[in-house]
This record gives C-alpha cells, sequence and structure tokens, in this order.
C-alpha cells in the first residue's frame, strides 16, 4: 500500500507508569482510525512507552490527519531522515 | 584519541586534572546513537573494570556477527540495533550484500566506533594512522561504561529515521544512561523544538527533563551563518574545532623550492617525478579538483595539480581516484582551508595545499620546461606553532529557529581526530583512522560531561552546561587567538563557537552556574509562541503561559543574544553559587560596539542563606542603521573565577528585514 507512510504521533509526557496500558492505548488510539485492533497491530513500527507517551505507524494522510485530531495528540509527523556529521 | 585530551589539559601526566578528580568517569554511563560499534576494538577493552552498575537496564542484542554475550561486557554494557521504521519508510528489504552491514549492532562504517572511543575509549598505547599521530589513544572517560544505540544504516549514505531515532531515546530514557552523545544533524530549513520530525528535539527533551544531559553536533554546513542545526535551549551544541597538531607533508619542486602541504600520506617517498596541470586547451576553465579530465595530458607517473573551492574530504579521493586511474602517482589539491585531510588509501599522496602554495606551484610549472616534483612521507607536527581554528565546515549561528538562544554552544577538537575504527572501513588502518567533523567534537564534549557528571552527580544538564560555556577558552590553551575558518578568516565569536574551546579543567569549578529546570523550557517554549495544550503535552502537566508573553531574553542561559535591539532592552538572569558558600562576585562587562550596557546589581553576594540571587542587565544602542552582530561580554568573578557570558547583540531599526545583516 504505498499510499501509508510512516508517522509519529507523538503525545508528550507519559501519563502513567503502566506500559502494558500505555500500548494498549496507543493500539486503541490507532485502532479507532485504521479499523480494528489487528489492523493497527499491524500497522504499528514502535510505541514509544517509557521516555515519553506516542507512537510511530504506518499511515495514510488522511488517517494521519484523523489521529491529530484526537485528544492527547501533540502532532503527527512525517518520518524524517538524518545524517551523521 | 592520541592529542586532543594532552591539549586539552586533561594530560595522563597531571594527577591534579578533572580525569582524576573524576576517577576517569567509572561509574558513568554513556548512551551514544550512531552506526554501532566494533565490540573487538581494544578501546572496549574491560580489563581491571568492576561490575556493571546495578541501576543499569539495559542490555546487548543480538545479531548478524554480533553475539550479546561474547562481544558486549563490562565496558561495552549496552548494545542494541532499530531498523523497523527505516525498513517501513522503505518498503523493501534492506540489502546488506549490495549495501555492505549488519543487521546487528556491528558497526561497518565505524563512525560509531570512532565516536564512542573519543568520548569513552580505554587506553591504547603506541597507536597512529600508519605511523602518523602517533601516542596514547584513549577517552576523556576512560573507565565510562559505553551503550551504543544503533539506528544509522549504511545504504549509501548513512541515515536514520526519527522513528528509530524516537526509540532509541525511549530505550535510552529506560536503560537509565546518564548522558546521550548524538552526532547526529539534520537540514536547514530546520523543524520547530517541539516537532517529532526534528526527532532529536523531542526525544532531547524528555532526557533533559529527566536529569540526562544530551550532547549535539553543530552540524557540518558551515561556514556560512544560520546553518547551525540542534539549536533547541535544552541541548548542549558543539562546533568543531583544530588541534595542535598537523601533518606536513613536503614537496620539494625541481627548481629546489620547498612547499610545506598537509596530508595523512605514510607511503614511501616519491622521488621527483613529473609535475602536470591539466589545463584545457581554451584555457577558460581552471582544472577542478572535482571533475578532473586528462584528454589533452599525459599524467602516467605523474604528479597532478588540481583546485577546488569544495572543502570536503570526497574531493580528495575523487580526485585521487581520478588520477590513480589515469595512471598518476600523487595529486595535490590546492584549496582553502587547507586542514580538512583524509587517506586516500594504498599510500596514494593526496597532498593539499592553500591557494597561495597551489599558486606558487603552477606558476613553476608554467615556467619550467619539464616541471617535477618530489613528495616526502607526512609527518606528526604538535603543539606550537599549530594554531586553533573553527573549522570551515562547522554549522554556524546565529540559530534560524529562535535566534535568542545562542547556538553553538561551545566548540570542541574535531579536526583530524585518531580514534578507533570498524576494520570494514576502508580508510583505516590497524583499527584505527583520522576523522573531521563536528561528529567528533561531539564526544569530546560528552567525555567530559561524564567527568563532570562523577564529580557533580546533582547537577541538572542546563548546569553542566552552564559551567561548561562560561568556563572555556576564548583564545587557544597557549593563549593565542583562535580564528574562524572561512571565504575570509576572521576571529572566530559566539556564532562560531559559543562560550569558546572548551576547558574541562575550568568547568569542574565554575563557581556560579545558570541553572535551568522544565519551568525554564516552558517559558522558552510560551517565549517562541507554542500554545498552552501542546506545552501542556508535552511537559505532561497542565500549563497556562502567562497573559503577557514572556521575553525569550530572559531565558536563564549562561549567554545573551540579543537579535533585534531596536532601542534598549532589560533583562533577567540568575545565578546559582556552586562555589564557597560564603562569596562576593563583581561584574565585569565588554560591551559589543555602540551598545552601552549596564548591570544591577553590579556585586552579587551569596551566603549560607542566599546561594541564587537574580541581576538584571539593561542593553542600548547607540546605533542609527540596521547592523550586523556585535560581540562582547559579561564577566562575574570573585578573583579566582570568571563566569564569562558571551553577548551577541544586533540592532534592528527596521525589524524582519533582510541586508545582509
Amino acid at each position: 500500500d504505498n499510499t501509508r507512510k510512516v508517522h509519529i504521533v507523538y503525545m508528550g509526557e507519559k501519563q502513567h507508569s503502566n506500559l502494558k496500558l500505555i500500548t494498549d492505548s496507543h493500539i486503541d488510539m490507532l485502532a479507532s482510525v485504521v479499523g480494528s485492533k489487528e489492523a493497527a497491530v499491524k500497522s504499528m513500527i514502535y510505541s514509544y512507552q517509557h521516555g515519553f507517551s506516542g507512537f510511530a505507524a504506518m499511515l495514510s494522510k488522511d488517517q494521519a490527519k484523523m489521529i491529530a485530531e484526537l485528544p492527547g495528540v501533540v502532532h503527527v509527523t512525517r518520518n524524517q531522515l538524518h545524517s551523521l556529521q | 584519541t592520541t592529542r586532543s585530551w594532552d591539549y586539552l589539559g586533561l594530560s595522563t601526566h597531571y594527577p591534579s586534572n578533572l580525569s582524576h578528580k573524576a576517577k576517569k568517569g567509572d561509574g558513568i554511563i554513556i548512551g551514544f546513537f550512531d552506526s554501532g560499534v566494533w565490540p573487538e576494538s581494544e578501546v572496549f577493552d574491560d580489563e581491571g573494570y568492576g561490575p556493571v552498575p546495578t541501576r543499569w537496564k539495559g542490555h546487548c542484542d543480538s545479531g548478524q556477527l554480533f553475539n550479546a554475550t561474547a562481544d558486549c561486557n563490562k565496558k561495552l554494557i549496552g548494545a542494541k540495533w532499530f531498523i523497523d521504521g527505516f525498513l517501513a519508510e522503505n518498503k523493501e528489504p534492506f540489502n546488506t550484500t549490495e549495501k555492505p552491514d549488519y543487521l546487528s549492532p556491528r558497526d561497518v562504517v565505524g563512525h560509531g566506533t570512532h565516536v564512542s572511543a573519543i568520548a569513552a575509549g580505554s587506553f591504547v598505547s603506541n597507536t597512529s594512522f600508519k605511523g602518523l599521530g602517533l601516542g596514547l589513544a584513549r577517552g576523556a572517560a576512560t573507565r565510562a561504561r559505553i551503550a551504543m544505540y544503533k539506528v544509522f544504516w549504511n545504504v549509501g549514505p548513512v541515515i536514520c529515521s526519527s522513528a528509530d531515532l524516537l526509540r532509541a531515546f525511549d530505550e535510552a530514557i529506560h536503560d537509565g544512561v546518564d548522558l546521550l552523545s548524538l552526532s547526529i544533524g539534520s537540514f536547514v530549513p530546520l523543524f520547530s523544538d517541539v516537532d517529532e520530525r526534528d526527532g532529536i528535539a523531542i526525544g532531547a527533551f524528555h532526557a533533559v527533563a529527566k536529569g540526562i544531559p544530551v550532547i549535539a553536533a553543530a552540524g557540518n554546513t558551515g561556514p556560512h551563518a544560520q546553518t547551525i542545526q540542534n539549536t533547541a535551549p535544552w541541548i548542549l551544541t558543539v562546533a568543531a574545532s583544530t588541534v595542535d597538531r598537523s601533518f606536513p607533508t613536503l614537496l620539494t619542486l625541481g627548481n629546489n623550492i620547498t612547499i610545506m602541504g598537509q596530508a595523512l600520506f605514510a607511503g614511501k617517498e616519491i622521488g621527483f617525478t613529473g609535475l602536470v596541470y591539466p589545463e584545457t586547451s581554451e584555457l577558460v576553465y581552471p582544472s577542478f579538483c572535482e571533475s578532473l579530465s586528462f584528454n589533452n595530458t599525459s599524467v602516467d607517473g605523474k604528479v597532478v595539480l588540481c583546485f577546488t573551492t569544495v572543502g570536503s574530504r570526497a574531493v580528495l579521493t575523487t580526485a585521487a581516484s581520478a588520477v590513480r586511474e589515469a595512471g598518476g602517482v600523487g595529486v595535490i589539491v590546492a584549496r582553502n582551508p587547507s586542514d580538512m585531510l583524509g587517506s586516500c588509501g594504498n599510500d596514494f599522496p593526496c597532498v593539499v595545499v592553500d591557494y597561495e602554495l597551489g599558486t606558487q606551484i603552477l606558476f613553476y610549472i608554467r615556467s619550467a620546461r619539464s616541471p617535477t616534483v618530489k613528495i616526502s612521507p607526512s609527518k606528526t607536527l604538535v603543539g606550537n606553532p599549530v594554531a586553533t581554528k573553527v573549522a570551515d565546515f562547522s554549522s554556524r549561528g546565529p540559530s534560524s529557529i529562535a535566534p535568542a538562544i545562542l547556538k553553538p554552544d561551545i566548540a570542541a577538537p574535531g579536526v583530524s581526530i585518531l580514534a578507533a575504527s570498524s576494520p570494514a572501513y576502508p580508510f583505516e588502518a590497524g583499527g584505527f583512522s583520522i576523522l573531521s567533523g563536528t561528529s567528533f567534537s561531539t564526544p569530546h564534549v560528552s567525555g567530559i560531561v561524564a567527568l563532570l557528571k562523577a564529580i557533580q552527580p546533582n547537577w541538572s544538564p542546563a548546569a553542566i552546561r552552564s559551567a561548561i560555556v562560561t568556563t572555556a577558552w576564548k583564545s587557544d590553551p597557549y593563549g593565542e587567538p583562535i580564528f574562524s575558518e572561512g571565504s575570509t578568516w576572521k576571529l572566530a565569536d559566539p556564532f562560531d563557537f559559543g562560550g569558546g574551546l572548551v576547558n574541562p579543567n575550568k568547568a569542574a569549578e565554575p563557581g556560579l552556574v545558570y541553572d535551568m529546570g522544565t519551568n525554564d523550557y516552558i517559558h522558552y517554549l510560551c517565549a517562541v509562541g507554542y500554545n498552552d495544550s501542546s506545552i501542556s503535552l508535552v511537559v505532561g502537566k497542565v500549563t497556562t503561559c502567562p497573559g503577557t508573553k514572556p521575553s525569550i531574553l530572559d531565558v536563564n542561559l549562561p549567554s545573551i543574544t540579543i537579535p533585534n535591539l531596536s532601542k534598549s532592552v532589560v533583562l533577567t538572569r540568575t545565578v546559582k553559587n556552586v562555589g564557597s558558600v560564603n562569596s562576593m562576585y563583581k561584574s565585569l562587562i565588554v560591551p559589543p560596539i555602540g551598545i552601552s550596557v549596564s548591570v544591577r546589581p553590579q556585586t552579587l553576594i551569596f551566603n549560607s542563606t542566599t546561594n541564587r540571587v537574580s541581576f538584571k542587565v539593561t542593553f542600548t544602542t547607540t546605533h542609527k542603521v540596521n547592523t550586523r552582530f556585535y560581540f562582547g561580554s559579561l564577566t562575574w568573578t570573585d578573583g579566582f573565577h570568571a563566569v564569562t557570558s558571551p553577548i551577541s547583540v544586533r540592532t534592528q531599526i527596521i525589524q524582519s528585514y533582510t541586508d545582509d545583516n
């Protein structure tokens, strides 16, 4: 599916320390946009849960827009490349 | 490295220096986000190390040619690799046969090995690059532990994705690193501080909020102004300078004139042989090193002279390849600056001279019937009279995001740094290579931060940054001025080197620090206009910016940068006493040209009940036109300490106006 690209959903400082709850909440949020938990698990690349909250997932432009409007989301942006110096 | 720690005053011979006080960084864990490690390198030797700190929650992951049990030890205590974000982006498998790499923490390009060795490599005696730069290689914090998070992949360019980088932050914070060293940059235009496309600023914010200093590269897009990267005020941003070491390489022309170029040429002397400058028949364009062609010139068995305006090391290898393929035996590259060296492989001499010396050679070629040259092997020159310069490639301030936040913060050695490498890297010798870049100045500061953390575990990342900035050398360790390489040479200013050249021993005793915590960063985020809800989420608590927007000039930095002074402005700073409990500091101002500066109060008194004091500084411009930045300084001194903040002020009568000011 070429319309889906890596996006990062940034949700700021984590709200609690239960890692399973954090990941579950990320999957639930993603499922609400991609249609099912199975699809969410498939789309998810990383669930950020220690230093801060958020996740990286394969999303279409429209899905990214929808997630950006959900409460608790600071930003949704495309992945970016970096180089050594 | 074999020279920079002596140059910076951390010689193994002097027991009173910071390295000894900090027990060589024992107990400190440095996290690196880079291209991996070559675990067999002697710099990861763990002989004599005690147990891994019990607070460490990290581990090593196995993978291609990397066995976590066998390859990690008490020195290399963490090694993980993150590639899923990169693979998802590319949507195809990573062909490591076509582009050599290992799907594991193993380092194929040598960069991560080099960087981690600079900060924390163990002692390796009699180290050199084919005899050049011979000495005792070691990191700043030789007893610190290393945790490598491999996020860079060799896909032609060596790149990483933000998704993987953020994962590395997430894991490193969890694992319990004491500081993070990122020899990473992106591209101008930059993303905002709370935009995770940047990957670094957001990850760094959360690390710093948890007390983990983040040290990052200034970038290699200098010497142009406003090219600085990693500009967030919570990051310690590092520019690159040279050290007091060079590699003079004698060129003897057929007319017996000798010229001293520079090279990493460790082969046998090239006896007198033909010397050519492959001019085109039209004589319109000079022979650029990056596009050499030899249609009209035979270079077989000869040495070729070429000119270039490109400063990168790649030009050397491009020119050397072209000459070698045409049967030539050496190349002389004329360019300015001339200290960006590189090995051209197989002991093929690629000697760099500046335009003045290059022109002398050219005039000799044009005047001689059969011009010849002899190339002697490079020597190593250490100490005086090699001057210190901020490297041409080092990205310059002011910050294009927030010009009131001085960047870079500091400069450290980043030119021709000898350290461990990967045997798979083509330009290494005996497991070591000589490399240049802000990638390599960054771990110098990381190693120093590790030492500071060892003696002052409770200092915040901002306090450490302040200690480093306010105590930096403004001149080189010999007292000579530091120049800035660029299109025209000038004395280095705060946009070249921030506070100056890092002075580790002084940084250990700063006297006063400009401390900051999460509330100060909230102040900054409010000042630059982020909304309450974004800031609340970023910091994890409900935050409301004041009704009157706070001034970015009041962010409690160890520097003062005013990019748009139109008449007069007053700013506030607060210093914390970290020296003797009872002390008194007096102010000393060097005002920028045309700017009047006054401080209230002029004396700061500290005692057992007062260890933080605020002061106000008033700036008034007398200029009547938009000016460029002028520089000065504010120093607080108690007679023993000198706590110096660089001042940069630009008068803007017309605001937001571009006129090359």
